[in-house]
């Protein structure tokens, strides 16, 4: 464990804090795409089917309850709670998500470690996280203006994986035999996904002004 | 043990 990766996993959680605390103080998912928070149900379903194989650490086990169990909780809250799921905007949240889904797998099938069944899943989980970010960015370029909540959401998610690409940098120089090409590559491409929204992001921070993203 | 290709991460 080093200072980047914790720096990520604690951005990772503080991202799921902001969303719930936005989903529940509000009693509102406007502005928030259902088919992100679906396929990282898949990401993370994907990606720890070891937790019960291979114990790691405390944390680790710990984390990644608490990974499922959150994304599993935004779901539900915007599937099936009453006053939340009324202020989902279904009409704004129209990509094609299961292309991606479609898309990481076969990828996955095709670049992977080991062709075992675990590795594989490892594999699609780490490409479907790459781009399971965008029906949400391209919904808040849909809907505009976009809400304080919303918005320091999708900052920390993305900025966590910047930490985790510091992580890999830091590990490749530090530990001999280090090497996740997969994660890296696919940890750069998400994190160039955010690139615009990061900019967009910056300039309202800067001029203290609604965060606006051009349609 | 570590997992085969050090999935030591989240």
């Amino acid at each position: 464990m080093n200072i980047f990766r914790f720096a990520g996993d604690m951005t990772h959680l503080i991202s799921i804090v902001v969303l719930l605390l936005k989903i529940y103080a509000t009693k509102s998912c406007s502005g928030i795409s259902l088919k992100t928070q679906e396929l990282y149900v898949i990401v993370f379903l994907a990606r720890y089917l070891d937790l019960f194989t291979d114990f790691i650490s405390v944390y680790n086990t710990v984390m990644k309850l608490v990974f499922i169990g959150s994304s599993l909780a935004i779901v539900w809250c915007m599937r099936m709670h009453r006053a939340v799921k009324r202020t989902y905007d279904k009409e704004l949240d129209t990509f094609r998500h299961y292309f991606l889904v479609l898309g990481s797998f076969v990828l996955a099938l095709l670049l992977h470690e080991k062709f075992t069944f675990q590795e594989i899943f490892w594999a699609f989980s780490i490409y479907l996280e790459a781009v399971a970010i965008l029906p949400q960015l391209v919904m808040l370029q849909r809907s505009g203006n976009v809400d304080n909540l919303t918005g320091q959401y999708v900052f920390f998610l993305g900025a966590y994986r910047a930490f985790y690409i510091l992580n890999w940098i830091y590990r490749f120089f530090t530990e001999p035999h280090f090497s996740r090409w997969i994660a890296c590559l696919s940890g750069l491409v998400q994190t160039a996904f955010y690139a615009d929204f990061f900019y967009y992001y910056f300039i309202s921070w800067k001029n203290n002004a609604k965060l606006q993203l051009p349609a | 043990t570590t997992p085969p290709s050090a999935k030591d991460e989240l």
